[in-house]
């Protein structure tokens, strides 16, 4: 067998290779599912819907590898080492927390230990303050234009309280002061009690 | 400008617009949909009222008049570019989906990719010039994403050289295309072809469904709006039952498979190509994963700089919620989730530009790895993206649950995707039958290619959990 690779949960490429292996067994396991269920003479058909919820785990980290080695090879292209940081930065998040919700499937697959785990919601902790710095002109960065964010809490300016009773004065039911349900309800009820 | 928001505007470590430049792909793109965008936003002709002060008749009745705007403004600018005409209606729509919709992204793809020569030059004028506006009627109100289980028949009569189509059950009435109920006046319906007594499978026909100067539903077509929905309120849903309809033998969209006049049937040379577009779709579903993300991060990160709360440290003033290791937690990894799934979706878009590029020189290998590729991407992100929009919502506390912040329109335009082109787990399934065909080539001994060699690597690699 090939000489194991060493988990470094601070190195992008060695996580990539981590979610690759827990791609690949799960993939197995699903494969073995229907093998057995097949070895107890179900149709091909039965087999594999009898297997459908393994199918389904290994399709999904099937795509969860897939997007967290097209973030890093994406850092490969990125040349503005500021830029290049905090991209690495929230590619590690989304790989540790992609690791920590899923952290049953690393586990029972060899591939993390316990204590590692532990490890990664430590570091978890420190890439949020890392970002916490970056976290409005990351948000900038995808350049939505208030108009087309449709949002009184996104806006740009940041003036939210003013927009919000704005907003709320022009809603429909405030055209009158009164509503017109006042004199057609509540005062006849208060006549007839 | 709010005083938080520019300070921590001036905490940056990075030079935000060439991030931006990154998102975009390159900073010339960027530049091009500014100046779009600001065409919109200084044009008086797309001022509106809110969609949320509006009655549903209300709201499909600007969209129709935004739609056709958008149509004569596109003219008007010399906007003839996809992706540029994709960037002005983001902006002409904010987060609501437009009523011609379908008619741009699947009427006239398919009509490109699906008809022969003859049939272009007919209907793709018609097409353009809006004489015909289309629409793509393939879910029935029994059946989705199960194509097979389709049961809307068309029956070849070589007597007279048509295709007799007929909705033979309540279950088979065509039932979600967006456009369908009173936008469209042709659409593209997909049946279960039948000539010489054969059933030959799913094909892709051009059905009138209401006349084109009246617009009055045409006989034997029984089709309307299939009422209010979760969201989509610009977009007139509809229904459609055929009753006998007899169509021309060449509105059979005829490029890869045919009938001969005298019925004989000629096979397309992938049975996939018919999912020609919805692989298309599926590719452009996963941008649009990483777009609501985005714009909910946006929405609750600004939002948590301005909004203050509560005290973190005795004395002291209100901190800003974002200070909050909680509110970091469960906005930071959706943020990285929004990079990510826009980093997917380019790459999705640069595949399926090459490999569609492939296939239109008949080269077919690499549809099946992108089918699979396309099918489980877009279910693993629509998944992702739509919890991720309701946490952005409850970390903007009750504002969030206003239609003023946004969120609610972001979350139910974005939440069908989790259903319609493809149920997700039917996606999920799909994509584990190609991961399983080979990973048994790969235990067969071949060596794999593309995105899944890696289980051809043998007895995959072990990995040693590092002793902490």
């Amino acid at each position: 067998a090939a000489r194991p690779t060493v988990v470094d949960i601070n190195d992008l490429s060695s996580l990539v290779e981590v979610y690759k292996l827990r791609a690949a067994i799960l993939v197995e396991l699903a494969n073995k599912s229907i093998q057995q269920e097949l070895q107890q003479r179900k149709s091909q058909e039965d087999a594999w819907n009898n297997s459908a919820i393994d199918l389904v785990r290994a399709s999904d980290a099937h795509c969860h590898y897939v997007v967290v080695k097209l973030f890093t090879d994406k850092l490969g292209k990125t040349s503005d080492t500021a830029i290049h940081s905090v991209l690495s930065t929230l590619a590690l998040l989304y790989a540790l927390n992609g690791i920590k919700q899923n952290s049953g499937d690393f586990l029972q697959a060899g591939l993390l230990s316990g204590p590692q785990v532990l490890q990664i919601s430590v570091r978890i902790k420190e890439l949020l303050s890392l970002l916490r710095p970056n976290a409005v002109a990351l948000v900038d960065a995808f350049d939505f234009q208030d108009k087309r964010l449709n949002s009184v809490l996104g806006r740009y300016d940041g003036n939210v309280y003013e927009n919000l009773f704005e907003w709320a004065r022009c809603s429909p039911l405030n055209s009158t002061e009164v509503h017109e349900s006042f004199h057609k309800y509540l005062k006849p009820l208060r006549s007839k009690l | 400008m709010n005083p938080d928001i520019t300070k921590e505007r001036n905490n940056a470590t990075f030079d935000v617009e060439k991030l931006t430049h990154i998102l975009d792909g390159a900073p010339e793109i960027t530049k091009r949909r500014r100046e779009i965008e600001s065409l919109v936003l200084s044009d008086p002709d797309f001022k509106e009222e809110d969609p949320n002060f509006l009655s549903r008749s209300e709201r499909y009745d600007q969209a129709v008049r935004k739609s056709a705007q958008m149509i004569l403004k596109l003219r008007e600018y010399g906007i003839a570019d996809p992706e540029e005409i994709y960037c002005y209606k983001n902006i002409a729509q904010g987060s609501h989906n437009e009523a011609l919709g379908l008619h741009f992204a699947m009427f006239k793809p398919t009509l490109y990719s699906q008809c022969d020569h003859q049939q272009s030059r007919k209907w793709l004028p018609l097409a353009e010039s809006f004489q015909v506006i289309g629409t793509y009627a393939q879910t029935e109100m029994g059946h989705g994403t199960h194509l097979r289980g389709l049961e809307t028949t068309s029956t070849y009569d070589p007597a007279t050289q048509e295709f007799v189509l007929n909705s033979p059950t309540v279950s088979s009435i065509k039932w979600w295309p967006g456009g369908l109920g009173k936008t469209s006046n042709h659409a593209i319906v997909l049946a279960q072809l039948y000539s010489q007594g054969n059933c030959r499978g799913l094909h892709a026909f051009i059905v009138p469904i209401r006349d084109m100067s009246t617009h009055v539903p045409l006989p034997g077509i029984v089709v309307g709006d299939i009422g209010p929905k979760f969201g989509f309120s610009e977009v007139d849903n509809g229904f459609l039952r055929l009753e006998n309809v007899r169509i021309p033998r060449e509105n059979m969209l005829m490029k890869y498979a045919k009938v001969e006049p005298d019925g004989t049937y000629v096979k397309p040379p992938s049975a996939k190509l018919t999912y020609g577009t919805m692989v298309f779709i599926r590719s452009m579903i996963v941008g649009k994963s990483a777009e609501a993300v985005a714009k909910s991060c946006t929405i609750a990160i600004r939002y948590s700089v301005v909004r203050h709360q509560s005290e973190l440290r005795p004395g002291e003033p209100e901190p800003q919620i974002l200070d909050y290791q909680a509110q970091q937690y469960k906005l930071f990894p959706l943020l990285a989730m929004a990079y990510a799934f826009t980093f997917v979706g380019q790459y999705m878009k640069e595949t399926y530009q090459r490999i569609s590029g492939d296939i239109s020189q008949g080269d077919f290998s690499e549809m099946p790895e992108l089918h699979a590729l396309s099918a489980g991407l877009k279910a693993f992100t629509t998944w992702a993206a739509n919890s991720a929009i309701e946490v952005c919502r409850m970390s903007c506390g009750g504002h969030g649950y206003s239609c003023s912040s946004g969120l609610p329109d972001i979350y139910v335009e974005f939440t069908p995707t989790c259903t319609y082109e493809g149920e997700n787990t039917v996606m999920m399934l799909q994509t584990a039958r190609y991961l399983v065909k080979s990973y048994r080539q790969a235990k067969d001994g071949q060596q794999l290619s593309g995105i899944v060699s890696y289980l051809s690597e043998a007895e995959h690699r072990r990995v040693q959990p590092q002793p902490v």
